[in-house]
Formats: C-alpha cells, sequence, structure tokens
C-alpha cells in the first residue's frame, strides 16, 4: 500500500525558516534530510499504484533519484525498457528526456509505437552516456514510451571541439 | 571560424574561442543580440573586521570585501552537437563546471551549474555566485520575483519604506529570488530563471548575479552556534539557470510559461515492461 502521509508530514517539519534557508545546525539539516527520504518511498508506493491502474499494467516501476548525476541503475544495464513521463501542468509540453546507458544504439517508440529520433551523447570528462529523445505529454497526463538496444551499434561520438590548453 | 557557437532555431549563444567563456547570446526570432560575459565568482567571507565584529554566517550574508574574486577567467571547454542537442561543457576548476545547452525549439539558454566541495584549505569561507555582465543601462534597477508570482522592482542601495543608510554595499543590496531575476534597459529583457530559491542582486548597471553554494567558517553568533560548514570533503551542488533574452514588453510571456514548465517539470518513472495486465479482463 502506498501512503503520502510520511512525506505530508515531512513537508509540514520542512516550514519551519531553519529547513527552508538552511539555518540550523548540521545535524538538523541531515535529519531534515532524512524525514524527506523517508518519505518519498511509501509515496512512491502510491504513485507506482496510481499509474499501474491508469495504465493498465502492473509494472515494478522504478524511480531514479539521482538523474540530475547521471546515475539510474535500471537505465544503465537494461537492454529495453518502459519510460513514463507525467506532466504537472495543465497545458501539453514537449520535453527532452535524458537518461543515462550504456554504450549502445537505442531504438526509441512513442506510444503509437513510431519510432522517434533519439541520440546517445557522451558526456566530456567522463565515459558515462545519455539518451537523449523529446517526449510529448499530455496536460495533466502521462506518455509511457519504450526503449530497446539495437544489438551490434557503437554510438556515434559527438565531441567536436575541446580547448585544453590555458589561453596565453 | 574558431568562435565557439551553439545555436537552435532561435537562439545562438557564442563563446570566446581563447576563454570559452560565453560572450554573446542573441534572440534570432527577434533580431536581438546581447554581448554578455557570464562567469563565476566568490565572495570572501568576513570573519569580522574593525567596522563590525558580525561575521559572515547560516543567517548573515557579509562578504569581507566587495569586489568577488574570478573562480577562473578560462575554461577548459568541450563541444557537443548532434540532432537533438548542442551543448558546451565549460570546466572552471576542480570544483567549478557548467554545461550551457540548447536543445531544438527551446526560446532560453540552459546553464547547468555544478559548484562544490568548495576548498577551504586557504582558511577562507567562499560564497559562490554567477555573474551576468552586459552594457545594458539598467539606471541601478533590478526585477526580482515573490514566490513566483508579484515582482518586485529593486533600487540599489535603496528602501522604498525607509531612508536607507546603506552600510553594507552587498549584502545590503542582496534579495531573495525564488524563480527569477532580470535587468531591463526598457527595450531588451535579461531574465534568468532559477531552479531553487537564491539570493541574487545586480550591484552594477548591467550586471545580474545569484548565489549557488556557500562555505564558511565561523558561526555568525546568531543562535546556530556553528559555521554553515558543510562535514567532510562538504557538498557539491549542481543546478540550472534559464537565461533568456527577450524585448522588454513580451518578456513576461516568456518567463512566464517557462518558469511554469521548470517549477511543474515532468517527472520520469522507468520500468522493465512486459508486466501482467492491471484488470483481469
Amino acid at each position: 500500500y502506498g501512503d503520502s502521509v510520511p512525506l505530508n508530514e515531512a513537508m509540514a517539519v520542512l516550514q519551519h525558516h531553519d529547513a527552508v534557508s538552511g539555518t540550523s545546525r548540521q545535524h538538523v539539516a541531515n535529519d531534515y534530510a532524512r524525514q524527506l527520504a523517508a518519505g518519498w518511498a511509501p509515496c512512491e508506493v502510491l504513485l507506482s499504484n496510481a499509474l499501474a491502474q491508469l495504465s493498465g499494467f502492473k509494472e515494478d516501476f522504478t524511480f531514479c533519484r539521482e538523474l540530475n548525476i547521471s546515475v539510474c541503475p535500471l537505465s544503465q544495464t537494461a537492454k529495453s525498457f518502459q519510460v513514463t513521463i507525467y506532466n504537472p501542468l495543465g497545458r501539453k509540453v514537449d520535453w527532452m528526456v535524458r537518461l543515462p546507458v550504456s554504450k549502445h544504439v537505442f531504438l526509441v517508440r512513442d506510444p503509437n509505437g513510431t519510432t522517434v529520433p533519439s541520440d546517445v551523447v557522451t558526456l566530456p570528462s567522463s565515459d558515462s552516456q545519455e539518451l537523449l529523445f523529446s517526449a510529448s505529454v499530455p496536460a495533466l497526463g502521462f506518455s509511457i514510451y519504450s526503449v530497446t538496444q539495437v544489438p551490434g551499434q557503437r554510438p556515434q561520438a559527438h565531441n567536436l571541439h575541446s580547448i585544453f590548453q590555458k589561453p596565453s | 571560424s574558431r568562435v565557439l557557437v551553439i545555436q537552435n532555431e532561435h537562439i545562438r549563444a557564442k563563446f570566446d574561442p581563447d576563454t570559452g567563456l560565453l560572450v554573446e547570446m542573441e534572440n534570432l526570432d527577434q533580431n536581438l543580440v546581447l554581448p554578455i560575459h557570464q562567469a563565476f565568482y566568490w565572495y570572501n567571507a568576513s570573519m569580522g573586521d574593525n567596522q563590525s565584529s558580525q561575521a559572515s554566517g547560516a543567517y548573515i550574508f557579509r562578504p569581507s570585501r566587495q569586489k568577488p574574486l574570478l573562480v577562473s577567467g578560462w575554461a577548459q571547454t568541450h563541444l557537443v552537437k548532434t540532432a537533438l542537442v548542442q551543448e558546451v561543457h565549460q570546466n572552471f576548476s576542480a570544483w567549478c563546471s557548467q554545461v550551457v545547452r540548447l536543445y531544438p525549439g527551446q526560446r532560453h539558454l540552459e546553464l547547468e551549474w555544478t559548484v562544490g566541495p568548495i576548498p577551504v584549505g586557504d582558511d577562507w569561507g567562499k560564497e559562490v555566485i554567477s555573474r551576468f555582465d552586459t552594457a545594458l543601462e539598467t539606471k541601478g534597477l533590478f526585477y526580482t520575483d515573490s514566490n513566483g508570482r508579484e515582482i518586485l522592482e529593486r533600487r540599489r542601495d535603496y528602501r522604498p519604506t525607509w531612508n536607507l543608510n546603506q552600510t553594507e554595499p552587498v549584502a545590503g543590496n542582496y534579495y531573495p529570488v525564488n524563480s527569477r531575476i532580470y535587468i531591463t534597459d526598457g527595450h531588451k529583457q535579461l531574465t534568468v530563471l532559477t531552479d531553487r530559491s537564491q539570493g541574487g542582486s545586480s550591484l552594477s548597471d548591467g550586471s545580474l548575479e545569484l548565489m549557488v553554494h556557500r562555505r564558511l567558517l565561523k558561526d555568525d553568533a546568531r543562535g546556530v552556534g556553528e559555521p554553515l560548514l558543510e562535514a567532510g570533503s562538504g557538498l557539491w551542488v549542481r543546478g540550472r539557470h534559464l537565461v533568456l533574452l527577450d524585448k522588454a514588453q513580451s518578456a513576461a510571456a516568456g518567463h512566464r510559461l517557462q518558469a511554469e514548465k521548470e517549477v511543474l517539470a515532468p517527472q520520469v518513472v522507468l520500468a522493465w515492461g512486459g508486466g501482467a495486465p492491471y484488470h483481469p479482463e
């Protein structure tokens, strides 16, 4: 069973100005973070149940909380996976999805099964790759895209220009 | 040509070929060109001085001098261009880097900054800012939002409700920025959207700055009882600034719609696929 109460309560506690502006001792700031993280887990179950009912399939949904540092075990290891994008805005949005992936080429299909343009970009000064594709998501709704690894193909390098030496 | 350029249908951004820094932004739809110099600086945090014992800390921002120091005047750069993205990766130092990004159809420049762990081995607390310098004649005025709704006009060294005797020329001109800050000369407007609340100001005409990270060494004696100094090597933080260049009279439509997309950004959920049907039939 999912539950949003723990996250609600954590957010209520974090209305304190110490949480909003960081005017607390370190261990208090750490505890604020702990309460938030503890609230996420049951909320993710709630979201998964809602998505299962709305999409009509019971999936083992995964929430990658570290996409901003290009970490997501599922997309980095799976040969095929689904990407559900939920749009909380009251209008349709086009949004560039970026996901860390292994060094392969991928085929991305939209909810109608049509292939959409995608790219795999190697992040400079690191050996990780990101898959990019543009998703169109309805107002207050979601779209489900499917991603499949194309066997035997390697992504092409895109780094065109590097300045290494310090200018005179 | 050696000039580094990234562009899409609406925006073009130019970078100095020697320093790798952003030097110009162009709105192709409205034929607006704005020379703009963006770089990272840091204020040396005050530990108290002969004017006041007040140190910079969790409650108080008080730099020890008005002029911040450059993190670096040049960046190691990588240019990446594909059909779906054009980006310049800038590496300023071991603890400061940024990716300047353009996707097709995008009407703003995305600056994804990564700052930290802030080194304090020199026993100096540091308050890191991203600063945009232009030639816009802004006459001491700038604009910051209040919780993403009301835009408030700010005037340097001035308060509308009392005669200000400005004793802190930097901190006394810093204001809360919840979602956006902008400057304008009445014709062109430069707006920067934030993905979180930050301190911001315009300390000279045509200039706009936002504080992205701080690491301090002394408690500010306001009740916390410890300096704003994360344990261990310190936190590194990543965020985004979205930069919009528009005509002043049409800028609001641009930043209001984009700020909504920023605050209510889509959420991504992954699954292996092939799950059982939810409804038996």
